[in-house]
This record gives C-alpha cells, sequence and structure tokens, in this order.
C-alpha cells in the first residue's frame, strides 16, 4: 500500500514539466524514505534524478519498496486534469502495481484517475557522492536568461569558475561572447551569488540540455551548480522542505 | 565530442 499527498500539487505539476522534454519513460521508487527518480535522457547525454522525502508530503504511507513504470507523456494528461492550487495524492494498493490512482483535490471539487504503469527495465547509474572543486550558488532566472541568450550564439556554452565568479561564454560562426556573473552578497538571498571555488574549471557543454532543463527555475529561485574539471555538471534546484530535481550533463571534450 | 553519462557513472 503506498500513498503519497502534495500539499501543493502544482509542485509535482512543475517537476514533471521540467523533466517531460528530457524523458520519455521513467521508473519512480517508492520506499519509506520517500519517492526517487532517476532517468538517462534519450541520447544518454544527461542524467535526471529527483528526490522527495517522505516528510515533505502532506501524508505519505510506503510499506514495501515500489517501482512504477510511466510515461512521462501519459502522467502529463493526467496531471492537465488538475488544477494549480489542487491537493494531489498518489496512491496504489497491490504490491504489484499495474496502475497509478490519482485524487484532485481543491474547495469545490475532487476528480480521480488511474495511469496504467509499465515495466521498465531501465539501468540505473550508481552517482558516486563527490566533492565538487567548483560550486557556484546563482538566480535561477539569471542563469536561465543567460542559457537561452548565448545558446542563440553558439550550441555549445563553455563555463569558466575563478575565486571572482562565474564566466559563461561562447564562440560560435557568427562571432562570440562572454557573460561574468560576479559574487554578491546581498541579503535577498534569491539574488545572491556565491563561488566555493576550490579547483577553477573550464568546461563545455550542450547548452539545449541546460534550455530543456531550465523549466525547472520555477521550482526555486536559486540554483546551485556543482563543477570538477571534465567531470559531469551537476545542476541542482533545491525543492523546499520536500528534496531535489538534479540535471547531471556530461561534458564536451575538445579532441 | 559529447561524452556520454553512462561513461562517468557505473550502472548499478
Amino acid at each position: 500500500m503506498f500513498e503519497a499527498k502534495f500539499e501543493d500539487g502544482g509542485l509535482f505539476k512543475k517537476i514533471v514539466e521540467a523533466i517531460k522534454e528530457l524523458v520519455k519513460n521513467v521508473n519512480l521508487e517508492a520506499n519509506g524514505t520517500g519517492i526517487s527518480l532517476q532517468a538517462m535522457d534519450t541520447s544518454h547525454v544527461a542524467l535526471v534524478a529527483l528526490q522527495l522525502n517522505e516528510k515533505g508530503f502532506k501524508k505519505y504511507r510506503c510499506e514495501k519498496s515500489l517501482t512504477m513504470g510511466l510515461s512521462i507523456e501519459n502522467l502529463q494528461k493526467i496531471l492537465k486534469c488538475s488544477g494549480n492550487d489542487d491537493q494531489i495524492t498518489l496512491r496504489t494498493q497491490d504490491e504489484e502495481p499495474t496502475t497509478l490512482s490519482f485524487t484532485f483535490e481543491s474547495k469545490n471539487r475532487i476528480s480521480e484517475f488511474q495511469l496504467n504503469l509499465m515495466s521498465l527495465d531501465q539501468e540505473q547509474l550508481g552517482v558516486p557522492d563527490t566533492e565538487y572543486s567548483s560550486v557556484v550558488r546563482m538566480p535561477s532566472n539569471e542563469f536561465t536568461k543567460i542559457c537561452r541568450e548565448l545558446g542563440n550564439i553558439n550550441e555549445a556554452i563553455g563555463i569558466e569558475t575563478s575565486k571572482e565568479g562565474i564566466k559563461f561564454y561562447v564562440k560560435g560562426d557568427i562571432g562570440e561572447g562572454q557573460v561574468s556573473v560576479k559574487i554578491n552578497d546581498t541579503e535577498k538571498p534569491e539574488e545572491r551569488v556565491e563561488c566555493e571555488v576550490d579547483e577553477p574549471v573550464n568546461l563545455s557543454f550542450a547548452v539545449r540540455y541546460f534550455n530543456l532543463f531550465n523549466k525547472a527555475s520555477a521550482l526555486s529561485s536559486q540554483v546551485i551548480l556543482s563543477m570538477s574539471q571534465d567531470q559531469p555538471l551537476v545542476i541542482e534546484y533545491i525543492i523546499e522542505e520536500m528534496g531535489s530535481l538534479k540535471l547531471y550533463l556530461a561534458p564536451k571534450i575538445n579532441d | 565530442m559529447q561524452k556520454k553519462i553512462a561513461s562517468f557513472f557505473k550502472s548499478s
């Protein structure tokens, strides 16, 4: 028996919105500690990882670990029947569920849906706990804007960190450009830029993945970029009181 | 050259 109730159903909708362009079918894992999801994008360049802790739910019960294979596209069709202010409850009765039930509750109506599940034998990747040599925290809409603007100039974006801050740069056929974001210690937490640089990095990534993933900036006003030279970058959106949504993106290595 | 994510993380 599994039951998880989102106080803020809109949050769950934003999470699905953020990953729907990157992953098609996913295994949703539920156990006593909460819900998690890990899936590679179709080109196997990126890995999406979601972790939602049971304490963040209005109601949470999971007697036995469950794996529920679902199509993100079909999940979206069900969620489109809910309002952004609804409370959303996920529920299954059986140990090997073939469907996942949804209840959408608002002041004046209650809706029930069942999504058919699939059996997906997807390889799970072991993401090692890593000490990153550069960790940058910045406003998520600033990062989204820089990726979108520089992505118009070139499909690969360079990221260089130093004690002073983080520099994004592009060199394309039409020309080149760079944006340096400076550290600030403003008292407004959502506008703060912090850099912890033990070792500077200089990495290159396909910016299209950032642009696909940056829909997640609706989840948090800040984004955390963790980097080490020649390692995948991690973009992390902290989901207040619940957990986090991460994108691991493999770098482009110059031959 | 674009690397694959699985080349960094072992499948568990």
